[in-house]
């Protein structure tokens, strides 16, 4: 029987696999699934890669979706990316130029959590021996300004930052994968929930990155052709203003990792339903998503000052 | 119901300090009260006039909504039955059809 999958709900991690692997099959000239390591508890960390072959010189975009387990409209635009990216002329185009790398599920062991048991879990599923408490926050554990400002060293907070940089296998093979390939990484994106916003570096101080204007102007055409779609309204900007201060954030270790446009979404909503995004509101939150991510994928082909 | 409806009767409940006073209230508050924050995700990240959505159990929100009524600190329930909105969101799993 054909192969349906339905873009408009959200799906537990095995019916995701199974999409990628349908993805993988039906388009061999455009799609190539591999695992850049295993979780804590073993399971594979699938990455999908877009575009016509990649040449040596090729750009490439690294998109990542479900770093927060509860975050489930993460994964959802991830899936939605990848079938316009297949379907859409424009992006047909654009995977000419350019190749994307697609995580639909960057924390799988606390998605399956979120599923079920705790559909408020946001952490990893690692177990540190000495403390009674599980996982590790995902977004505090990169190997920049680590455990410092905005995260915490103990064990049973949301935003615990973990024995050491990188403690977490999903990171360390993540960030193994980015150092590889960071020649021609040159937009990292990484998409959270929620609050609607649209943030660049620094999370972990009050400083002005060097490529501000060209940054600063992508974010703000992203935020308006967002905005274009449903008239919904995304704040812009350095994530230490305009979210709060936090430390070892993959942004941020992507950005000093020489990718000059890194990025993190906050999807919607800016509060009413928050994690408990309805599946009827899918479609809209990755329509107007899909059109700044364009522009940000667009903005690659040009120089910038 | 979904996971084994453990979330029925729990609300979410969103204040927004507008004073340094009341910011440190709340810092305190929730890092004694053992609250899933929803947002900012830690108490520490707590700031004047950011929202701060908190998911409690049944039996705390009401002490917590004392806190706030005593603290003098504007508040207002986003969601009043968590259980309800985790059905809602991803439907009744059995009614998906998929070919």
């Amino acid at each position: 029987s054909e192969f349906q999958h339905n873009y408009e709900v959200y799906h537990p991690l095995e019916e995701i696999q199974n999409w990628m692997f349908e993805m993988n099959r039906t388009h061999p000239h455009l799609v190539h699934m591999f695992s850049i390591g295993r979780s804590f508890e073993g399971r594979p960390l699938y990455v999908l890669q877009l575009g016509k072959r990649a040449q040596p010189r090729k750009k490439a975009v690294w998109i990542d979706c479900g770093a927060h387990a509860r975050e489930w409209i993460g994964p959802a635009f991830c899936q939605w990316f990848v079938r316009e990216a297949l379907t859409s002329y424009h992006m047909r185009r654009l995977l000419t130029q350019l190749s994307f790398y697609v995580m639909p599920v960057f924390n799988v062991d606390g998605y399956v959590f979120s599923w079920t048991t705790d559909r408020f879990w946001r952490k990893t599923r690692s177990k540190n021996g000495r403390f009674k408490c599980w996982g590790v926050d995902i977004n505090r554990n990169w190997r920049v300004k680590w455990c410092d400002e905005g995260a915490s060293s103990h064990p049973c907070d949301d935003t615990y930052c973990g024995p050491y940089p990188e403690s977490e296998p999903e990171v360390k093979a993540v960030a193994k994968f980015l150092r590889k390939h960071r020649k021609r990484i040159k937009a990292y994106i990484s998409i959270h929930a929620y609050a609607q916003m649209l943030l660049y570096p620094y999370s972990y101080k009050y400083a002005t990155i060097p490529n501000f204007s060209c940054v600063e102007d992508t974010a703000h055409k992203a935020v308006m052709a967002l905005y274009s779609a449903y008239r919904e309204r995304y704040r812009y900007g350095p994530a230490s203003t305009t979210l709060y201060v936090s430390s070892g954030s993959s942004m941020d270790w992507a950005y000093r990792n020489g990718i000059p446009y890194a990025f993190a979404f906050e999807l919607r909503d800016t509060g009413h339903y928050g994690f408990l995004l309805p599946e009827s509101l899918i479609r809209p939150t990755c329509t107007e998503t899909m059109r700044a991510v364009n522009t940000i994928a667009s903005r690659l082909l040009r120089k910038c000052p | 119901g979904l996971y084994d409806g453990r979330y029925a009767g729990d609300q979410v409940i969103r204040m927004i300090p507008h004073s340094y006073e009341e910011v440190q209230f709340l810092r305190r508050l929730f890092e004694n009260l053992r609250a899933d924050l929803w947002q900012p995700n830690a108490a520490s990240l707590i700031r004047q006039d950011g929202a701060v959505d908190v998911h409690v159990g049944r039996g705390a929100a009401q002490e917590l909504k004392g806190r706030l009524r005593g603290a003098h600190i504007g508040h207002r329930v986003l969601i009043s039955n968590l259980q309800m909105e985790v059905e809602n969101q991803s439907g009744s799993r059995s009614s998906r059809s998929r070919r």
